[in-house]
């Protein structure tokens, strides 16, 4: 148990520090062990240095470099443990235009190998479906799957 | 293995029947706040056998049924119906396409099905054992989750890391 | 203190209502005393019914619905306890295109006696105001105010 | 009373001394992630006699000074100034325009003036006790407000109403 966490851990570190360096477009990171004398019972830091910036722990980073830097802890987790789907809620909410851009980026490699789905209201992210499907309330209370609108058009 | 199909039937905002096709490789389901689209991805969780109500923005199971509008009212039961394609061997069933139903009555009654036979809800997630699609796994990524990491102490953040060993 | 917590709980109830509905074009909601004979002790309740859909309590709205409904609540406590200034920093960052832009006309009536300073990503936001500040960091770990851009020219 | 001026030397991620003017109804703030919109505030908490560096998201109250870049040398103190226009009665002062400045050397001292005058750290938050600015009142929503408001116990947010009465 403590060689499946150590592993997990290991593992973790290394997809979380390329995913990072992906979404930052540079910069550095890696996940530490704050007693590492104690690997069955320590908490886990986050180490980060955005490009041009000094390195620091996540919650001294920017309200969107902190959500952008636990998004790619969150999606290394996912390439640890991959599955045939990905289903991400609105991750995309706190992130400026050109991190957006970045992310999808990142989103159209994992979609080589993934079924990637995505409630988004950005519309930058909307460009990389392949397909929208558009939900609305117009009967107050009762949800309607409005439309699958290809993007057959787009660039 | 390729998810196929979602069907919603009676789940919290929809009512009425209502089909989601996966094919493409990046869908993005999109529409005003409130609308309903993370209701289907507790529908989705629900029907890959989520057993916890406050996984699904929920207080007691049966909140998930559909309780009424200004215009309907309440239905008495709920189905999710999930289609997956799975060639030879990749999942540990003989079929190269499954069907996953999964129905919950206000009695509390449950019935679970695969391929239209009745089954128990331990035979739905041992399908998914060693997908990366059961517990654990980090596939269905809800909203607030990132905000949830952001705020974590450190030893929350070593609960993620466990889950996912 | 019990008469001064009971004042500011009535007052800022009043203001929540008032200011729920013109967030939510509609609806209506209030505050509760869990135990209202344990009012020296007793948590607050958040009860919401969005216009078209039931009462509930605000951990069962969606998303976008809850970061209204919370802000509704955080302008209330401004409106009982006014201030010269406002300075808001991405409350609008859940918010669909729509309640952005109901949140925006409550802060041009809000604009009429208080002056109010935003932080946001978001251009509807944006067009509301009357100057707009951008922050760059050309020099990577300087930041730099670059412009102060009047909208003289909008509608 | 009108806020007219905030003035950063050295302050976090703006170690050159910048203006920023307040004259308008509604001032908007923009920028990508990490360019230092948020500092700002932090910067018109601080000079309004902040005394918690975790409300300046900040782990000691030295972290509020420029702590250096790629091309930059950390500096060894901070000035914050903040122009007001009180006209008569507005303020527990005689003035109709008051400066009010704080300063954080890292060796840990302080000063403070008003008008340039020396002053002591209460003189500054005695002038706001009646005007809403003060610590308990709503005038500076900080990023996530709104979000910790939404995931606060029944027991938080009554706290959020005893410190508004
Ligand atoms: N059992 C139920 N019966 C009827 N309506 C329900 C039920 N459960 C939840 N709802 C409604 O579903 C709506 C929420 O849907 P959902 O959370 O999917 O919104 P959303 O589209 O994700 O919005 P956002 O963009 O704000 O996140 C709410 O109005 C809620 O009241
Ligand atoms: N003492 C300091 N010296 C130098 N830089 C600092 C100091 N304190 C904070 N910073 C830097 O300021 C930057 C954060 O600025 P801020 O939080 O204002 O960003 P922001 O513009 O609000 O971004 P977002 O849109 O993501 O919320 C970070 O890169 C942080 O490293
Ligand atoms: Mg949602
Ligand atoms: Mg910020």
């Amino acid at each position: 148990s403590k060689l499946r966490f150590t592993e997990a851990f290991t593992a973790v570190n290394d997809h979380f520090s390329r995913i990072f360096q992906g979404l930052f477009d540079g910069g550095e990171a890696s996940l530490e062990l704050i007693d590492p004398n104690d690997p069955l019972e320590t908490g886990v830091d986050i180490i980060c240095r955005p490009p041009g910036k000094r390195a620091r722990t996540i919650d001294l980073l920017s309200g969107g470099e902190k959500a952008l830097a636990a998004l790619a802890l969150l999606l290394a987790g996912f390439r640890y443990k991959p599955s045939p789907l990905l289903f991400l809620d609105e991750v995309d909410a706190p992130l400026d235009d050109h991190n957006v851009v970045r992310f999808t980026r990142f989103l159209k490699t994992l979609a080589e190998v993934t079924q990637v789905v995505m409630i988004t209201h950005n519309s930058v992210t909307m460009e990389v479906a392949d397909i929208l499907y558009g939900v609305t309330m117009e009967n107050p209370g009762i949800s309607k799957l409005v439309s699958a609108r290809l993007t057959m058009f787009a660039g | 293995i390729r998810f196929k199909k979602l069907i919603l039937q009676g789940f919290k905002s929809f009512p009425d029947t209502t089909e989601l096709v996966f094919n493409e490789n990046i869908c993005a389901i999109v529409g005003p706040n409130g609308c309903g689209k993370s209701n289907i991805l507790d529908a989705l969780r629900w029907v890959l056998g989520e057993q916890g109500p406050s996984q699904l923005r929920a207080r007691a199971m049966a909140d998930i049924i559909f309780n009424g509008s200004a215009n309907r009212k309440p239905v008495g039961m709920t189905e999710i119906t999930l289609v997956i394609d799975c060639p030879a061997g990749t999942l540990p069933l003989a079929y190269e396409e499954i069907e996953i139903t999964r129905r919950l009555y206000r009695s509390g009654e449950s019935e679970y099905q695969i391929n239209r036979v009745p089954c128990r809800l331990k035979d739905i997630t041992d399908l998914f054992l060693d997908t990366g699609i059961g517990r654990g796994a980090y596939a269905l990524i809800e909203q607030g989750r990132v905000d949830a990491l952001v705020t974590a102490r450190p030893d929350e953040r070593r609960t993620f890391l466990e889950q996912i060993a």
